[in-house]
């Protein structure tokens, strides 16, 4: 999966 | 970020505000779930940890800056709006309406985040756990609304904002998935679920308060 798993949603 | 998901949070802080207002004016909690409330204020902690850690590393833009005022405020309010109901106006609050048993919920919700996850670590299994919990934390709410049959015409404002502005997420995703490729499955079905859920709501809302009437069930 990807590298970082960036949540940008609240 | 899109014109669809400023929408959708700005209703979500506008629902927040209402709840804030009902009780202030009334004076009281009544009609209002303790452990809806309960669970929004777990959701919140066990997704927004990523406010503790450190942000030196990350490039900083003016969305991050956007999702730590909200996280903290969803937070705090969250946390004031269980003082206020366990405290401040305590006497108001009727716990024989209120008896959905959460436990199940979260231990189902917690399963279901050790099984299906981007990646199990600590941050992510707990994200991922609150986006479950997210999706059926209104149910307590639902459960007290049917036993009791009625509902105060501010409180049904306070859910319809509550439920529209998840069903905005639906379309900031449609928009997201078409423009920038964006992709993730679980929080686009736990979201489809937690709009489903709203439907008979919306259904009785419309047809009634949006007519002038009170909300009672048929």
């Amino acid at each position: 999966f990807r590298d970082s798993i960036r949540h940008d949603e609240l | 970020m899109n014109v669809f998901r400023i929408s959708a949070d700005l209703l979500h802080l506008l629902s927040i505000f209402i709840l804030l207002l009902k009780m202030q004016k009334t004076r009281s909690v009544a009609g209002i779930s303790f452990k809806t409330q309960l669970l929004y204020t777990i959701v919140f902690i066990a997704r927004y940890l990523d406010l503790f850690e450190s942000h030196a590393e990350k490039s900083f833009e003016l969305v991050t800056l956007y999702n730590i005022v909200m996280k903290i405020i969803f937070i705090s309010s969250s946390v004031y709006t269980l003082y206020l109901m366990k405290k401040k106006f305590r006497a108001t609050y009727d716990p024989n309406t209120d008896t959905f048993r959460i436990e199940y919920l979260l231990a189902l919700c917690l399963f279901l985040a050790l099984m299906f996850n981007y990646r199990f670590t600590v941050m992510e299994v707990l994200w991922t756990f609150s986006i479950y919990l997210e999706a059926v934390a209104i149910l307590p709410q639902l459960f007290m609304l049917s036993r009791t049959g009625e509902a105060e015409t501010i409180t049904t404002h306070y859910l319809f904002a509550l439920g529209f502005y998840r069903a905005i997420y639906l379309l900031n995703w449609i928009w997201r998935f078409h423009m920038e490729d964006y992709v993730d499955w679980i929080v686009w079905i736990s979201g489809a679920v937690q709009t489903a859920l709203y439907s008979d709501f919306f259904y009785i809302y419309y047809k009634k308060v949006l007519h002038g009437e009170k909300f009672v069930l048929p």
